[in-house]
């Protein structure tokens, strides 16, 4: 019998707009571009990253859990305006 | 809801915008419809108006583009960012930015508008039969000269109801040729082409020439989507080819496989390993109303709301019946006040009350008819039947019922009267009624049908042909009475003049609604006189136009007409 083609998962489409980041990386460019972070950090990013979760968190109407957790990247992931939640 | 830094808002309130450019992904009727209620959501709670302007410096202009489309952020490709606006203020402060990588619809899916046929611009309606055979995209058979159609109603074979599909062999958007449509082949920078193209363009936008050289005549447009066109990927505005092969397998349909984030896509050609040429299959869409009421509102000064229902919520979801959330609604009363107008009334409870009792005093009941439960309200009504200008009171006819507003603005929106013990004669529906200024008498249409009544004297059913109708037009679905023994009866795309003394049609009718009464919606349910100007209601909207025949105002139905709190 033949055998299955197996088609990979994800290739790459020609033309599309693609972001290799990871769930981290995205969840902060999300967090700097809509306002929750500053784009430089302090010492410490773990407490940072925390605090812009949970502000988005409360902000969204999200469960304030300050981890990158399922709920917030479905909605990191949402469809949205670009203008930003917090500042100009 | 929130306000940007420092309450930025427009100094004026008689605010103008212009629409610099379209997607190809709606018709520029249905663009231009969008924005304007998009616009009334805010008008019918602020004093503030919006006029369209085509010249000059407006103070919102709105564009669609996508990726880097002129300013410093840059959209993502379909999905994610939908959009974006500026706060008030000169040059780019105020304008609204629409990404035109997503498939803009009103949210459920395609809209494909006609034009031609006999279908008088109404969308299409898919599935439809043609046949005996389902269609739900439209197609060239039955027809030699290869143009799309569709029916506008589920069952063609019955009905007969149809138009064409946008395509560019119909027509062009934009450009300068004045919707031309496109001519195949044409030549661009020497080379020849068969169809439209990107070809010359920075920003993606399919155009052609609408003559055989574009080198020596310049003339040219853009390209309408074709209602199977893929979205975004490398081949915008192409049609998916089934069967294409990927990775050696063959589609007959579009798929998910190969893509992480389980989107639907197909080949525009019949090799995507060979050519990969791709997009994405059409899907539900955004609802450029809702997104364009959404921008609107960072336009005139509200910054994202924390409120999860509100409209100024950052995040976009679909409403079929859309109402301003309260949280907007302070948000913008907030900047600009509220309307000016008539003051709201108490809110009333609207459940029904455990003893049924009859408390309208203007007309008894009689015991073998069941009572009306006064508490229908008239401001859950979404579109009425009929509403006309009776007797010198609004009135609003709906399923069996109407009822009234005074000409001094009392409300009468719960407590509603039978169509029956005022007007025995009548059926339940009624598409529309007017009363003659001169001789005082009341007309009303149902159907191919027509009543007149002289106080409680009734003349009728007639049937409409004897006003000279063609047996075509189905029903009158609004009446302009004039002062000089003649009205206006409308019919979506059409209208004619009636001598009512007469009782016929006068020559030289039917005339375009379009062409005379430019600027309403063409296909309004409802048409009616009140206070000496002209209202065209569309949905919960209505356009309210002077003798001169200019829209002086968009605004609800509920709000402004019924006043409902």
């Amino acid at each position: 019998a033949p055998a299955p083609i197996k088609t990979p998962l994800s290739i790459t489409f020609p033309g599309e707009i693609r972001n290799d980041l990871t769930d981290l990386q995205r969840a902060e460019r999300y967090l700097q571009q809509f306002g929750y972070m500053a784009q430089e950090q302090g010492d410490d990013e773990q407490v940072s990253l925390r605090k812009a979760l949970r502000l988005m968190q409360k902000k969204l109407g999200l469960n304030e859990t300050g981890e990158l957790d399922t709920e917030t990247m479905d909605t990191m992931k949402s469809p949205r305006c670009a203008v930003p939640d917090i500042g100009n | 809801f929130n306000t940007f830094e420092g309450d930025l808002k427009w100094d004026h309130n008689d605010i103008t915008y212009r629409i610099l450019n379209y997607s190809p992904d709606l018709d520029p009727d249905v663009i231009d419809d969008a924005f304007v209620r998009a616009f009334a959501v805010w008008s019918a709670v602020t004093p503030l108006t919006f006029t369209r302007i085509y010249k000059g410096v407006p103070d919102i202009d709105i564009l669609f583009g996508s990726e880097d489309h002129g300013d410093p952020y840059p959209f993502d490709g379909k999905d994610g960012l939908l959009a974006h606006a500026y706060p008030p203020g000169q040059g780019v402060q105020g304008d609204a930015h629409f990404d035109d990588d997503e498939f803009w619809t009103l949210g459920t899916g395609v809209v494909v508008k006609t034009r031609f046929g006999n279908a008088e611009g109404a969308q299409c309606h898919f599935p439809f039969t043609f046949e005996g055979q389902s269609y739900s995209s439209c197609t060239s058979v039955g027809r030699t000269d290869g143009l799309l159609w569709c029916s506008s109603t589920p069952d063609y074979d019955k009905d007969r109801k149809y138009g064409f599909c946008p395509s560019e062999l119909l027509f062009t958007y934009g450009g300068n040729s004045d919707e031309s449509p496109c001519v195949f082949p044409f030549i661009f920078d020497g080379q020849t082409y068969n169809s439209c193209t990107t070809e010359g363009r920075s920003d993606k936008y399919r155009w052609c020439s609408t003559t055989a050289n574009y080198d020596k005549d310049g003339k040219y447009g853009f390209c309408p989507n074709r209602d199977t066109a893929v979205i975004g990927g490398n081949s915008q505005g192409d049609p998916c080819v089934f069967p294409f092969t990927f990775l050696e397998k063959t589609y007959s349909a579009c798929t998910t496989d190969g893509r992480g984030d389980r989107k639907l896509w197909c080949a525009t050609t019949s090799s995507y390993d060979q050519d990969r040429k791709w997009g994405f299959c059409p899907d539900q869409g955004y609802s450029l109303f809702l997104v364009a009421a959404h921008e609107f509102g960072h336009a005139l000064g509200l910054e994202h709301s924390d409120v999860r229902d509100a409209l100024m919520y950052p995040m976009y979801s679909y409403v079929s019946d859309f109402h301003l959330h309260k949280d907007d609604v302070r948000g913008i009363q907030y900047l600009y006040g509220a309307r000016t107008g008539p003051d709201p009334t108490a809110p009333v409870p609207t459940d029904k009350p455990e003893t049924t009792t009859l408390t309208t005093s203007t007309t008894s009941v009689t015991p073998s008819v069941a009572p009306v439960d006064p508490a229908k309200d008239a401001c859950k009504v979404k579109m009425f039947d009929a509403i006309a200008e009776l007797k010198g009171a609004l009135h609003f006819f709906k399923d069996g019922l109407y009822w009234t507003v005074s000409d001094k603005g009392e409300v009468a929106h719960q407590s509603p009267l039978r169509i029956s013990e005022a007007w025995p004669e009548l059926p339940s529906n009624i598409d529309s009624a007017f009363q003659d200024p001169t001789s005082k008498k009341i007309f009303f249409f149902s159907g191919r049908k027509f009543w007149q009544y002289t106080g409680s004297s009734v003349l009728g059913p007639r049937s409409i042909e004897k006003l000279g109708l063609e047996k075509e037009v189905e029903s009158i679905l609004g009446v302009i009475p004039r002062d000089n023994g003649k009205a206006l009866l409308f019919n979506g795309e059409k209208y004619w003049r009636l001598d009512v003394k007469a009782q016929t049609v006068d020559k030289g009718y039917p005339r375009s609604t379009d062409e005379d009464f430019a600027g309403v919606p063409s296909d309004s349910h409802d048409v009616f006189l009140y206070k000496g100007k002209y209202y065209f209601c569309q949905d919960r909207f209505f356009w309210r136009m002077t003798w001169r025949k200019q829209v002086d105002k968009v605004g609800y139905v509920k709000y402004d007409l019924l006043n409902c709190p």
